[in-house]
């Protein structure tokens, strides 16, 4: 594997409501099919369920009592240690480093730059729509444009005509295509806005859930034994014009239960929306022929609740909210190699790709995303950056997560097998 | 040892016992609280701490809240058992 490229996707606010991860309502063929080639972790979980702590975290392998970073307001390497991050590391290896969309949280969390030069051997690329992305692009039942919540939209209307993900795609298969030319080792990250919301997504999406196929949490009511301190109130969710239209009571709601079907439904719409741009992308990187020899890792930041317990949004330390997929592919280990002329990830539309079997390497030890820094290090070849000390401020380079990769041979059996033997 | 159970990590913070406008995203300055959660495929167990922001510490003796959900009969973490008598032990071990 020396050698090797890495194609990073991370998307914002992704719970594992995918296809290989067993949900049978969600259509996510293409990153069904990336982990059918794929070790997938079952149970991966982030240090912190909300955006920026979170990226911090896993992109420098500190926990965030490390990073010190809870909130959105410091940037680390002044406010905690000046530690390296995943891409730094990759680039003081020779590495071409380039980050596309949102990779690290935008803002002074990563010093106003992406954390650039450090970490990018470029200067990040934004898409040009990002800046429409909270502005009143949702057409509503009275024909006003609004900013809501839920807000399929027609791509031909919005301005410049596109949406952040889908022009983040184009330009990351921009970037495949140098680096094919160039030759050079190269770690692109791609960063997808969705399903964060607003959950603001091409309209066609929604006719892969119909409204009458949508069901409530299971479990959609604040449980008794809820100490009040591990409750988060929704306060992004509440703020959306069409959510504030339903005099939603603090803290607790509930959100009608219409409505409640109506953001789930939206919810799902933008995953496969997500799908569909991971699928061209990894269609662009069969293209340029570089999937025999690009590492490919797919995960969130943290989940998102759906209605369980009351809750929406993240912010909590609950399941729903900290749980995300994770998957490595790694050419010859996890997948064999592609034949001349064989592609290993053709595109599939989700309009008319029926969805099959996905036989993974599938794994349910429990892992956690600063867990990111040594494996993708292992996997490439690399130094692994050796475990901190404690307190580990003082020290630029290492890491608070252990590789993973000692995992991806378990078995789901071994696994259940390792469970018995803990619970007895 | 090779058995040793993989235990996930998350933490997050919070103003108040009691949900407030700013409970979702507290700035640091703010913080008086951090929820502790470790998991593993049998239980989730998190202790809600005071937290003192301007030297970044917790203080473990003082618990506003606790947390304990069992997976295998709870996995939606709908039941919190941990004042429950029945798992005291437990929850004393982890303390």
């Amino acid at each position: 594997q020396d050698g090797m490229n890495v194609l990073f996707i991370v998307a914002d606010d992704l719970r594992p409501a995918l296809g290989c991860y067993g949900d049978s309502l969600v259509k996510s063929p293409n990153i069904d099919q990336l982990a059918s080639r794929s070790v997938v972790f079952q149970n991966a979980y982030a240090q912190q369920a909300v955006c920026a702590p979170s990226r911090v975290s896993f992109l420098t392998g500190r926990r965030p009592d490390t990073t010190r970073l809870y909130d959105f307001h410091s940037y680390w390497r002044v406010h905690a240690g000046n530690y390296s991050t995943i891409p730094q590391y990759f680039k003081e290896n020779g590495y071409t480093t380039m980050s596309v969309g949102k990779v690290f949280h935008p803002g002074i969390s990563s010093n106003h730059s992406d954390d650039y030069p450090y970490s990018w051997s470029l200067p990040p690329f934004h898409p040009s729509a990002e800046k429409y992305e909270n502005s009143k692009t949702c057409k509503g039942k009275d024909g006003e444009l609004h900013a809501n919540l839920v807000c399929p939209v027609d791509v031909a209307e919005v301005p410049l005509g596109t949406l952040p993900d889908i022009q983040s795609t184009e330009e990351a298969r921009r970037l495949l295509n140098i680096m094919k030319i160039k030759k050079r080792k190269f770690f692109l990250a791609v960063g997808y806005h969705k399903p964060h919301i607003p959950l603001r997504y091409p309209q066609e999406f929604l006719k892969l859930y119909p409204l009458e196929n949508i069901t409530l949490a299971p479990d959609p009511r604040v449980p008794e034994e809820l100490p009040a301190v591990a409750y988060n109130p929704w306060m992004d969710i509440r703020q959306r014009e069409d959510v504030q239209a339903l005099n939603v009571s603090f803290p607790y709601g509930p959100i009608p239960e219409d409505f409640q079907r109506q953001i789930r439904q939206s919810y799902f719409a933008a995953v496969s929306y997500l799908d569909t741009q991971v699928g061209l992308l990894l269609n662009a990187l069969d293209d340029v022929g570089l999937s025999n020899n690009t590492i490919v890792m797919f995960t969130a930041d943290h989940g998102w609740s759906l209605g369980e317990h009351g809750e929406w949004a993240k912010y909590s330390n609950f399941d729903v909210a900290t749980r995300v997929p994770l998957m490595f592919y790694v050419p010859g280990k996890t997948s064999s190699f592609a034949r001349p002329g064989e592609r290993i990830f053709p595109y599939l539309d989700p309009f008319t790709h029926i969805s099959d079997s996905v036989a993974a390497g599938k794994t349910k030890k429990m892992v956690e995303l600063v867990s990111l820094f040594s494996t993708l290090a292992e996997l490439a070849g690399l130094w692994v950056p050796p475990v901190c000390p404690e307190p580990s401020f003082h020290v630029a380079l290492c890491t608070q997560g252990p590789s993973i990769v000692q995992y991806f041979n378990s078995t789901e059996e071994e696994d259940d097998y390792d469970n018995d033997y803990d619970t007895e | 040892d090779d058995h040793e159970e993989p235990i996930a990590f998350s933490q997050y913070p919070r103003p108040a016992d009691i949900p407030e406008w700013d409970s979702d995203k507290p700035e640091l300055k703010d913080i008086k609280i951090m929820g502790y959660s470790m998991r593993t495929v049998d239980y989730r167990y998190t202790l809600w701490v005071g937290f003192n922001p301007s030297n970044f510490s917790a203080n473990l003796q003082d618990v506003h809240a606790g947390e304990l959900y069992m997976v295998g009969s709870d996995p939606s973490e709908d039941h919190n058992i941990y004042n429950s008598t029945l798992h005291g032990n437990l929850v004393k071990k982890f303390l």
